[in-house]
């Protein structure tokens, strides 16, 4: 093993950390991250699943948990599980509707509790959801854990494309290796004449792909089950190579 | 007028700073920022737009502008200007594929000199496109510049919801006026067989409305028109009761 750097959180219980990320908004990032992690788990592997929005946390909603973590008298906070997933997120924390109304240092702070406090016990894999830009979240994560691997969420039109590839190139900037590009929201297909309208356009996340010299991990279409799966805490496994390709 | 406040950026020829924000990603913020912009300046009103999204700015794109603005000599950045605007963006500070991986302070004062050092001239409006989040961008706009009132943009799902109201609740806390909710992305009409999907579901954004007590201002469709006309550059402003129930 590495020597571990002076900054670095001791994680020795995880064998692989995964990012999930893009610099944009709303591109699906945790609703790819929590199907990563549960296809992860159905293959047998022990998954913890941290939430690093620390501004928006999704995670507590799209897997139905709520309440407060128990705390040790190691202070070390206790998951909450689902589905056979190990969860910690900023959201448990605080009332959902309370905004974190932090600068950089406060929001610095929260990731490296959320990451170093956590009881994780031994796990294969800790997906982190990552909120969207390129600043103290990323640089921290980056920084203080040895990741394994990012997978970068785009939609289709250029709009995305063009802050996903911030994202590819930031990581490769932190030396954090992009194991792929997964295209989200693609086509819609109508349920009424079955017809596919291409919303937000089409091929972003192959040409992003293609000049990144990375895989393109799967596409995953517009669908209203996947929004409502996802908003009530019963997140569908998209029966997609995703999953797999992204585990290799 | 107000004894400015000694934090202040000195903003002495803008008559009003309008912030469209929402807390979540890829709701929309930009695409209402560009049209609540030209809405106001079809009106005849003198407007300047602001993208404060520094690791993902996206009005250059948006507005079809490219280029490095000119610096005078007493130091003052001019804008760029399109359709009638005024707009100012990171963007038009570094190349479109270079990711700004910085952290907050450094994030604080490039907005500070996008506010301050930009030679907007007189304005009745500038309208301030917000980043996702509740952190740096959001506390440094409300402490340094006196803002008139903000547009919180949501998706109708309760997890953009969820997030869009903890941007209501940060500028009540920091004392900036929430002039109403606008719902973007409502239902597909689609073109084949004109029937109707909310495949992000629907009502979200009259809920968020009624319970925050301010004005619906407007409900704009899932249209892959809007996607290409903002992708492409030529922004199209939807003939939507928003901009001018905004400008009241
Ligand atoms: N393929 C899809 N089809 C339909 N809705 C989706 C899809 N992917 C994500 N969503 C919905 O879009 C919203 C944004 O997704 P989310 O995963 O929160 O994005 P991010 O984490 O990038 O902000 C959520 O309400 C989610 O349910
Ligand atoms: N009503 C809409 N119908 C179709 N596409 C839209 C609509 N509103 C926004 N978009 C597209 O969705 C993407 C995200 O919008 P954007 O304004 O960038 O959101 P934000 O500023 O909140 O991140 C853009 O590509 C935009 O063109
Ligand atoms: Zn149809």
């Amino acid at each position: 093993a590495h020597p571990v750097q002076p900054n670095m959180v001791r994680l020795a219980s995880i064998k692989n950390v995964l990012a999930v990320a893009s610099a944009k908004g709303g591109v699906g990032k945790s609703t790819v991250a929590v199907n990563l992690a549960l296809a992860l788990a159905d293959e047998g592997a022990r998954v913890g699943m941290l939430d690093a929005d620390i501004y928006g946390p999704s995670q507590p909603r799209m897997l139905g948990l709520s309440g407060r973590p128990d705390v040790s008298d190691k202070k070390k906070i206790q998951p909450l599980c689902a589905f056979g997933l190990k969860v910690m997120s900023a959201g448990f924390l605080v009332d959902p509707a309370t905004p974190m109304v932090w600068r950089g240092p406060m929001v610095t702070q929260a990731l490296t509790q959320l990451l170093g406090d956590t009881d994780w016990g031994e796990l294969d894999y800790l997906v982190v959801d990552m909120p969207p830009g390129t600043g103290d979240i990323q640089l921290t994560l980056a920084q203080r854990v040895p990741v394994a691997g990012s997978v970068i969420v785009t939609t289709p039109q250029e709009i995305a494309v063009a802050d996903a590839r911030k994202g590819v190139a930031m990581f490769r900037k932190v030396e954090v290796p992009v194991l792929g590009i997964v295209e989200n929201m693609a086509g819609f297909r109508c349920a009424h004449c079955n017809e596919v309208t291409e919303i937000f356009g089409a091929g972003g996340g192959a040409r992003l792909a293609e000049e990144s010299e990375v895989p393109l991990l799967g596409t995953i279409p517009l669908a209203p089950d996947i929004q409502s799966a996802t908003d009530s805490g019963r997140p569908s496994v998209a029966s997609d190579p995703e999953g797999s390709a992204a585990a290799d």
